[in-house]
């Protein structure tokens, strides 16, 4: 089970909208995908569709101790199951805050997971909120993988900078194994001066984790939620579609057409 | 001394560049202005060019009982002045948890700097991260004008309906002076389907508090910060900086010309 950390504290790069389309494009490839929702925000589960003011979710798995397998939810994405979110886990962040062993809680309710039905899932991402706070922090320690999706903005190079210092924290007191694996570029607009130099500044730090296929600015993108579906469901030769085929290809390490 | 807070959870809507430019906008009427960064990103500071990783900041007021007055900075804009944030706020979350009184500190901080010079600041905004978090309820606490960011996608309504859950409570409990004076729609493109119905939703709902302004999307306002400027400095007559002059016209009550 590869479990992949989706983050970013900068708002509204991405992340959201790559985990459920990255998610539902690696089932394309015939993996079983679970997405966790970690934001208090819940737009994880709204953008497939799932009613997330009702039933148990990542809360009662945080707080009350409730197993992952009791709160999965299956979703109109054949092979994509998620873990929703609420509101209440707002609260949760203050609540987990005094608890003894805050940050690993998630790591050890996606191991009774593994060990429930050993291989059921391939591959797990999970949405984080804009924040470097205890959900992220559990998120960082549950994975190997780190996928940052990327806005070319002014404010992008100083929250990496951030973001890395964060990652090498965990990987000294909580996960050895956790890595900074990849960044994808979100919305980029080759036209836009701004763009190329923030993506070359990115280029010269990052290296090739810098990932080859980005996604381009499309409408189909910011419609598909309002449907409960995926991108690549709602429209599947859109340029998000593509894109987002492509990203699973790279990631999963298959050649990518031309 | 009138004090706003800028919020919105969703991130990456326009909180950072509203506050930076609609608080220049108003010293352009004659406005002394004091822009406050509650966000651990620390964007504000950097987009005015202010050096976030030396001296103190917000941090050391609502931690280590600093004097608002000795954090706060001169920038390039003339009439505004800007308390810092630095990175280190993050951890302010937590430690701020577990404090008597966690909510009020920043309004108690405030009291005493308008007692200090009274009348020196006419308008305060508070530039908060994209949470609801302390940092943010003690934005809310310190307030009584809210002004919300909101850029026209499906996650705005779910997120509208929160916040002004969060807002009653605050009033409920901690300042019942609090209240959503305005919400200004950013980024809009108005030949998008998706944003015309978003912004008859959000009209339906809250009525004329949807200001007549938008903000246009402007490459002006994402370069300005890159040169450490407001975009009213930036590129003075781009739409960016029209639609920010107009805003501020509106927020302070003078008819908008044509
Ligand atoms: N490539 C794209 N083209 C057009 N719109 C996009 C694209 N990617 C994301 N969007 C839109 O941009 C907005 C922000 O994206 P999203 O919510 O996925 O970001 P996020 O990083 O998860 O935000 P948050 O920090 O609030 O969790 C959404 O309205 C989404 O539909
Ligand atoms: N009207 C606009 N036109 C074009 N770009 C814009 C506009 N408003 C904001 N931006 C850009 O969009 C990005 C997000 O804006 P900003 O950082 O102000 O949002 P925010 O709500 O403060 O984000 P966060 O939630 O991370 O604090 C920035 O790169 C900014 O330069
Ligand atoms: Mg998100
Ligand atoms: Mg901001």
């Amino acid at each position: 089970m590869d479990t992949v950390a989706v983050i970013n504290q900068k708002g509204g790069v991405g992340k959201t909208t790559t985990t459920v389309n990255l998610g539902v494009a690696l089932a394309g490839l015939g993996k079983s995908v679970l997405l966790v929702d970690l934001d208090p925000q819940a737009n994880l589960g709204t953008h497939l569709g799932v009613d997330v003011m009702d039933g148990k979710t990542i809360y009662d798995v945080l707080v009350h101790d409730v197993k992952l397998k009791d709160v999965i939810r299956e979703t109109p994405e054949s092979g994509v199951s998620v873990v929703p979110s609420n509101l209440d886990l707002s609260a949760a962040e203050m609540e987990l805050v005094s608890m003894v062993g805050r940050e690993t809680l998630l790591r050890d309710a996606l191991e009774v997971l593994d060990k429930g039905s050993p291989g059921h899932y391939d591959v797990v991402l999970l949405d984080c909120p804009p924040s470097l706070g205890v959900l992220t922090i559990n998120a960082l320690t549950a994975s190997r993988q780190v996928l940052v999706p990327l806005q070319a903005e002014f404010f992008a190079l100083q929250g990496m900078a951030k973001l890395t210092e964060i990652i090498s924290l965990v990987q000294r007191r909580l996960n050895p194994d956790v890595e900074l694996t990849g960044i994808v570029a979100c919305k980029v607009d080759r036209r836009t001066k701004l763009t190329q130099e923030v993506l070359d500044e990115v280029r010269r730090f990052f290296g090739d984790r810098l990932l080859e296929t980005v996604i381009r600015p499309n409408v189909k993108l910011a419609e598909a939620p309002s449907h409960g579906q995926s991108v690549l469901s709602y429209a599947p030769d859109s340029n998000g579609a593509v894109d987002y085929r492509r990203l699973a290809r790279e990631w999963a390490g298959i050649p990518l057409e031309t």
